[in-house]
């Protein structure tokens, strides 16, 4: 059959491969031979090739002897492939056609072959594919691809090469472990490969920082929709511990990708996991200076750092909804009408599942709730440099009482998940730390609360506490904040009732 | 809302809620970052992404090898080895054979140490001993006589105590030692 | 709650996670000299 014939020439192949080196005349003999013979004449031929190729590849891996050398069909694969992104005639198709093909045919026999064994199914080849295609792209990409004497073919390849990885990340977010659990651990490994993650950060102009962002967003998803307070999975606790070596790797490497997407990072982590939420909130830029955040005499409007606004990569704005022209309106001109519309865009009409501390399920919309809070501290940042720092540093001013408001008539849990959403913007030195770090304080001390100010500052002690309890990082701005409530003499925070009442908390506050 | 849904963090079982503080209030994160290669003390910020073996330290067996590039006046470098004007060619053992004796101590420590079980260890191997080295089986370095002083045999004539040069892979030099050498111990 | 295939599914991909050997750089064509060849025992087996 076509297949069979196409199986004895991918055969062909992997004996010549390796006992030629790639770049030797009789293997670019080869490949033109596949071309004008007909076996990659077109798209077709190169679906029929390439399936019987894998199928061959995955089961001679299967059949393998385990020390043997079981990768070898399916690294010969990859090379081929990467080979022909360089030789084939792109006059017709263009190579980001071309590559999206090849990782449809793979998708194919890689779900087909999921479906048929479910949980035989053996994640290895498909994951080694992807992780060969890496190399043999990194191999060939080296110094803006000087390997490629053909100044056109190589101009070419130079301006494929971001298009090589956003497809590939868009065919990894196929793959993704809600849709496909039994290649998740495959999926992570691909998600940090050396390879893949370090070249996703770097490329120029964050080109593929919103792909990136969807596989971080996918895999705490997962995590997310799998995590309970207490029977959680033993798997899906090795999955934390992965996804926790490879964040911090990112906060070292590459930490502005969380500092700018902090808050979308943060919709998709489980409220419980609290040192991963600190772990991406205590990120900061590599070229900001850390004050010592215990410092007594550290004021944070003489920082230089605090007039500079966060950079942010992901703009909730697009996540106001419906709330984005009520919340602008009341910005520019307060009213209680304006607030109501807020308020009563912000509860859920149904109940939603959460894994938090202390609860367990929410009516609010905490995404919401943070694109709004993250919204109204960059506009208020932007209102500082036009006009002056006293249109927001200012209890009278709309992004001020917009909290309060919510504060004031919102339930004790939309008053929590807004406490938290400014919390979340406690981080290193920036404008928008700044301005929060008022707005709490000034939240903490208000005395127009009336009978709900304990309630307030329970809430407010209670979700900076918990962000302190935790094993390190601290936030920076947490840590300010907290030293600045437990510093102040107006109220000292041990006679406060809610504090009295719990003595494991009264002892840590009377130790700190 | 309030703290008291703090307290089972702060202490086991409180309430009759139970957390898993690894995943919740976190562990020590040390042992981790030192795992990852990053100092977490030193604000030098290496890129460990580049060299990143695996997401579990379980899973992370062996070194990867990173992006590298070797830029093409690396290779194909004519006159050298004898080889003329033509660069040396590296495929056929006979041949190699030969070029391998012309390669200096260092290179052949190099070659040894880097390509375990292969067929260039093999021949560095016997190149070596060729030159009067000898591999010392215990301590996996290589030795040679000191030539300025000759070795006293033991009564037994198992071994001999004299002063000899090993080469020390890890500091990558020779160094000089008074040593007594079992017979045994050396191939 | 997973479903009961999920779990399985799940925990056959840990049985099989891919590890850094998985993950090396693919070496297909060697030079004859750094072809494997079986060395003595007491020669160091890690670079």
């Amino acid at each position: 059959t076509k297949a069979e014939k196409t199986a004895l020439v991918f055969t062909e192949w992997v004996k010549l491969i390796q006992r030629l080196d790639g770049d030797d005349e009789t293997v670019l003999e080869f490949i033109r031979q596949m071309i004008e013979k007909g076996v990659l004449q077109d798209s077709n031929g190169f679906i029929c090739f390439m399936k019987s190729a894998l199928e061959l590849s995955v089961n001679s891996f299967k059949e393998s002897d385990p020390t043997s050398e079981v990768f070898i069909a399916i690294d010969s694969l990859s090379k081929l492939l990467i080979k022909l992104i360089c030789l084939l005639d792109f006059k017709q198709s263009s190579r980001e056609e071309f590559l999206s093909l090849m990782f449809s045919v793979v998708t194919l026999v890689f779900s087909e072959d999921q479906g048929r064994n479910d949980t035989s199914f053996n994640e290895r080849p498909y994951f080694r594919l992807f992780s060969s295609l890496l190399c043999d792209w990194e191999a060939l990409r080296g110094h803006k691809f000087v390997k490629i004497k053909d100044p056109a073919c190589r101009k070419e390849l130079v301006n494929f090469d971001e298009s090589f990885y956003n497809i590939f990340a868009s065919f990894l977010h196929v793959y993704q472990p809600i849709a496909f659990p039994g290649f998740a651990f495959a999926w992570i490994t691909l998600l940090s490969h050396r390879m893949f993650l370090p070249r996703m950060l770097r490329l120029p102009n964050k080109a593929g920082w919103s792909k990136l962002l969807l596989l971080f967003t996918d895999l705490l998803n997962f995590m997310a929709h799998y995590t309970k307070r207490t029977e959680t999975h033993d798997a899906v606790t090795v999955v934390y511990k992965g996804a926790l070596r490879v964040i911090l790797a990112v906060s070292n490497d590459v930490p502005e990708f969380l500092v700018e997407n902090h808050y979308e990072l943060l919709n998709n982590i489980p409220p419980i996991y609290m040192q991963l939420r600190n772990i991406i909130l205590s990120s900061a830029p590599t070229k900001v200076v850390i004050p010592d955040p215990y410092d007594p005499n550290i004021e944070l409007h003489d920082i230089e750092a605090c007039q500079v606004p966060a950079a942010i990569f992901y703009d909730p704005v697009q996540d106001l909804k419906g709330l984005k022209k009520p919340v602008d309106n009341y910005l520019r001109i307060p009213s209680s009408s304006l607030m109501r519309t807020i308020l009563s865009g912000l509860f859920r009409t149904e109940l939603e599942l959460d894994t938090g501390i202390g609860y367990e399920t929410t009516n609010v919309d905490v995404k919401l709730i943070n694109a709004i809070t993250l919204h109204v501290g960059i506009e208020a940042a932007l209102e500082k440099d036009r006009t002056s720092a006293n249109a927001i540093f200012n209890t009278k001013s709309s992004y001020f009482t917009l909290f309060k408001g919510l504060i004031t008539e919102g339930s004790t849990e939309l008053k929590f998940h807004v406490i938290q959403a400014i919390a979340n913007q406690l981080r290193y030195p920036n404008a928008h730390t700044l301005w929060f770090n008022y707005v709490i304080k000034n939240l903490f001390y208000s005395d127009e609360f009336e009978e709900q100010q304990h309630d307030v500052q329970e809430i407010i002690i209670r979700t900076v506490l918990e962000r302190i309890i935790t094993n390190k990082p601290h936030c920076w701005g947490i840590v300010v904040t907290f030293v600045d409530i437990l510093k102040s003499d107006s109220s000292s925070l041990a006679d406060l009732s809610f504090i009295k009442d719990v003595p494991e908390i009264e002892l840590i506050i009377k130790n700190l | 809302y309030g703290l008291r849904a703090l307290v089972p963090l702060i202490r086991r079982g409180e309430m009759g809620v139970e957390y898993d503080h690894s995943t919740t209030i976190g562990i020590d994160l040390s042992s981790v970052l030192h795992s990852l290669g990053i100092d977490s003390e030193s604000n030098r910020r290496s890129r460990v992404l580049d060299t990143f073996q695996s997401p579990w330290v379980e899973t992370s067996r062996c070194e990867v090898e990173p992006r590298f590039f070797v830029p093409d006046s690396f290779c194909n470098i004519p006159n050298v080895l004898q080889s003329g004007p033509q660069p040396p060619t590296f495929n056929s053992v006979q041949q190699d054979h030969a070029k391998v004796a012309l390669f200096q101590d260092e290179a052949l420590f190099y070659l040894f140490y880097k390509h375990p079980g292969t067929v260039i260890q093999e021949l560095t191997y016997l190149e070596l001993r060729k030159r009067n080295w000898r591999y010392h089986k215990t301590l996996k370095v290589w030795l040679t006589k000191d030539p300025l002083m000759e070795p006293i045999v033991a009564q037994d004539g198992a071994s001999e105590r004299g002063s000899y040069v090993f080469f020390d892979p890890q500091r990558w030099e020779k160094c000089q030692r008074d040593f007594v050498l079992f017979y045994s111990a050396i191939m | 709650k997973m479903p009961p295939d999920m779990v399985s599914q799940l925990e056959s991909s840990l049985l099989n996670c891919p590890d850094s050997l998985d993950a090396d750089t693919p070496k297909l064509y060697q030079a004859p000299l750094s072809l494997p060849h079986p060395t003595s025992i007491f020669f160091p087996n890690e670079p």
